[in-house]
C-alpha cells in the first residue's frame, strides 16, 4: 500500500459520500444519472464477489463492504425514496451500448477463464464507462449543480491517483496488471474534459455550464 | 499479460 493508493480509496470514497450526502441532505437527486449509479452498483457486486473467496485485509474486507453498501444506498434513494426528484426524462443514456460490448471483452480479454475472474475483469472495463450516462446528462442539460461537479472531481482525482500508484508499483514491485491499467488510463481520460471545466469554471466559483 | 487471480486492490 502506498500513499497514492490509499488517497486514492480515500478520493473515491469522499465521492461516494459526498454524493449520498448530496442527495440525503437535499432530499433531491435531481441532475443524478441514476443510470450511472446502478452501473457503479453492478461494479461493486461483481467486482468483490472475492469477499466470499479470499481475505486480503481488514482494510481491505471493510472498504469493499463500505462501497457497495453506500452504492446500494445511493440507488435506493435515486429510485425509491426520493424517486419523485428523479429527472429521468434526461438520463436516457442506453446502458446496453456498454453493457453488451463491455461484457463481451471481459469474455473475451480477461487473466483467467473462470467465473470469477471474468466478472472481476466485466467490473474493471463496466467501471472505466460507468460515468457517461451521468456526464451524457450534464451534457444534455447542460449545467450541473457544484455538489455534483465535487462529487465528479473526487471520482476523477480517485482514478487519477491509481495511475500514479501502478507507475509506483510497476518501478518498486515490479507490479502490474494490464487490464486494470488500460482500462483505468480510459477511465481517466473520460474525466479529462470535465477536469478542465472544473478547474476554469466551479474553482473560480462559478457554476458548471456548458455553452448552448 | 500476467496472470494475478489475487486482487488486493478495490
Amino acid at each position: 500500500m502506498n500513499i497514492f493508493r490509499l488517497f486514492g480509496d480515500l478520493s473515491h470514497l469522499a465521492a461516494i459520500i459526498i454524493l449520498l450526502l448530496k442527495i440525503w441532505k437535499s432530499r433531491s437527486c435531481a441532475g443524478i444519472s441514476g443510470k450511472s449509479q446502478i452501473l457503479f452498483a453492478i461494479v461493486f457486486t461483481t467486482r468483490y464477489l472475492d469477499l466470499l473467496t479470499s481475505f486480503i485485509s481488514l482494510y481491505n474486507t471493510s472498504m469493499k463492504m463500505i462501497y457497495i453498501g453506500c452504492s446500494y444506498a445511493t440507488v435506493y434513494l435515486i429510485y425509491a425514496k426520493f424517486r419523485a426528484t428523479y429527472d429521468g426524462n434526461h438520463d436516457s443514456f442506453r446502458v446496453e451500448f456498454l453493457i453488451v460490448p463491455v461484457g463481451g471483452l471481459a469474455v473475451l480479454i480477461n487473466h483467467d477463464f473462470s467465473l470469477l475472474e471474468i466478472l472481476w475483469t466485466f467490473s474493471i472495463y463496466l467501471e472505466s464507462v460507468a460515468i457517461l450516462p451521468q456526464l451524457f446528462m450534464i451534457s444534455k442539460t447542460g449545467e450541473a449543480e457544484t455538489i455534483t461537479t465535487h462529487y465528479l472531481f473526487c471520482q476523477g482525482l480517485y482514478r487519477a491517483l491509481y495511475l500514479i500508484n501502478w507507475i509506483w508499483r510497476f518501478y518498486f514491485e515490479g507490479f502490474f496488471d494490464m487490464i486494470a491499467i488500460v482500462a483505468g488510463v480510459v477511465q481517466t481520460i473520460l474525466y479529462c474534459d470535465f477536469f478542465y471545466l472544473y478547474v476554469t469554471k466551479v474553482l473560480k466559483g462559478k457554476k458548471l455550464s456548458l455553452p448552448a | 499479460w500476467q496472470r494475478r487471480v489475487l486482487h488486493d486492490e478495490l
